[in-house]
């Protein structure tokens, strides 16, 4: 065994040296394990430097390119996305994992062009991150196949989570009954639905929002960029509104004035939520505008000509399907409220007929928007890193 | 400081479809 001569971090190059036939054994411990245990030994949370996988996977690309050894920095290359692709076959349901990779991944796509040596991406660089630079080999299409591989580790995070969401969503959002009192009348010959897969209170707004708050902190534990965290929540926030508002187009009981009113705290709550995340300049808000305009149908007034106009200027995130339908659905639960009359309904059509828009009633809840990995360069310096026992990497070392 | 030169070499990447085949096609092979 090599003594162990304690070194300043002023001396190492932030390069990370191991043989070839160490790849596998490296690609196994520093990819293919369960991080929820390596990262979290007994429970307790261990200051990791988030990223750390990538980091270290880059300082071992960036010896084998000193070395000028192409196979070498081919083969480290392939594992490791063999590997990524590996562990999100095995453990692709679990959010925890797949937010850790994407975040990884994308760490490491930020570093193979921090350290490309391409002027545009070294604008943000210290002079000794400068030197860290790549030094023999361009490796610009491996930085494709890596977005490419982010975009497929994206998708499946969505995936996860909206199988995660999806049963809470109605329950939550349309049939919990938060604000006690605002609709103690049902509507008359209305029957409570039974097929939703949570029966009535089984999950609340906090249900939801506390789901959140595990996305959240999660994402944010693994150091994912936060434009990506945006990207995240406007895409969890779409699904909410999509299914809920798809949900309130296909049940009667849900067209009421006091839904359109619990349908209007709800979302206040989820607003509420993203201001206390600084998320408000995420797009998630916009996303759920459907949904508000049809929460507001539902309550304004629905008789007169002038009401017509209001309703067609004010609804302009929905189809002239959606609106037709809503108000075809309205239900009264009280004395004080009144159907919507068929020549109204015939006025809105009339005035919306101009309109090009979808004849499509149902929002497409499967939506995924299209996602960008703005380049994220880290003030981090590599010769500062240190490898933890616990990731049981003994067998590289620091150059 | 002497300015810093764009590494030379390219190296040619297998795209992410070309990889799942490869390892397929490696799977197969194996007993």
């Amino acid at each position: 065994r090599p003594v162990n001569i304690p070194r300043k971090e002023k001396d190492f190059q932030g390069m990370l040296e191991y043989k070839k036939e160490e790849e596998p054994k490296l690609v196994k411990n520093l990819i293919l394990v369960e991080y929820v245990f390596k990262l979290k030994p007994r429970g307790v949370a261990v200051n990791l430097i988030p990223g750390l996988p990538a980091y270290i996977l880059f300082m071992c690309v960036r010896h084998a390119d000193y070395l000028n050894d192409d196979q070498k920095v081919r083969s480290l290359l392939t594992s490791t996305i063999n590997g990524i692709k590996k562990v999100l076959k095995k453990r692709g349901d679990d959010f925890e994992t797949v937010s850790f990779w994407l975040s990884n991944t994308c760490r490491f796509l930020h570093c193979l062009k921090q350290y490309s040596g391409e002027e545009g991406f070294m604008k943000h660089n210290t002079p000794r991150q400068n030197d860290h630079c790549l030094t023999n080999f361009d490796l610009a299409e491996y930085r494709q196949v890596l977005s490419d591989l982010s975009i497929q580790i994206y998708q499946q995070l969505v995936r996860v989570l909206e199988n995660i969401l999806q049963p809470m969503i109605v329950s939550v959002m349309l049939e919990h009954e938060t604000i006690q009192g605002v609709s103690g009348v049902k509507p008359p010959g209305l029957r409570k639905r039974t097929s939703s897969i949570a029966d009535e209170g089984t999950y609340t707004l906090d249900s939801i929002i506390r789901q959140l708050n595990t996305f959240h902190s999660v994402m944010c534990q693994h150091g994912m960029d936060p434009e990506l965290i945006k990207q995240v929540v406007k895409q969890m926030f779409y699904i909410i509104g999509a299914v809920t508002l798809n949900n309130l187009l296909l049940r009667k009981d849900m067209c009421s004035w006091s839904k359109g009113m619990q349908i209007r705290y709800n979302v206040s709550q989820l607003e509420e939520w993203l201001r206390d995340k600084n998320l408000m300049n995420s797009g998630a808000k916009e996303t759920l505008e459907p949904l508000i305009q049809a929460a507001q149908l539902l309550q304004v007034k629905k008789k007169t000509d002038e009401d017509a106009e209001a309703i067609c200027s004010m609804c302009n995130a929905l189809t002239t399907a959606q609106i037709v339908k809503v108000l075809n659905l309205y239900t009264p639960v009280n004395e004080f409220e009144e159907r919507v009359t068929v020549s109204f309904i015939r006025t809105i059509q009339m005035r919306l007929r101009d309109r090009k828009d979808s004849p499509q009633l149902l929002m497409d809840a499967k939506h995924i928007f299209p996602v960008t990995f703005p380049f994220n360069p880290s003030s981090l310096a590599l010769e500062t890193i240190q490898i933890p026992a616990s990731l049981g990497l003994g067998f590289i070392s620091r150059v | 400081p002497a300015q810093r030169q764009r590494p030379r070499v390219l190296l040619k990447a297998p795209t992410l479809a070309e990889l799942e085949e490869m390892n397929l096609s490696e799977a197969r092979r194996e007993p």
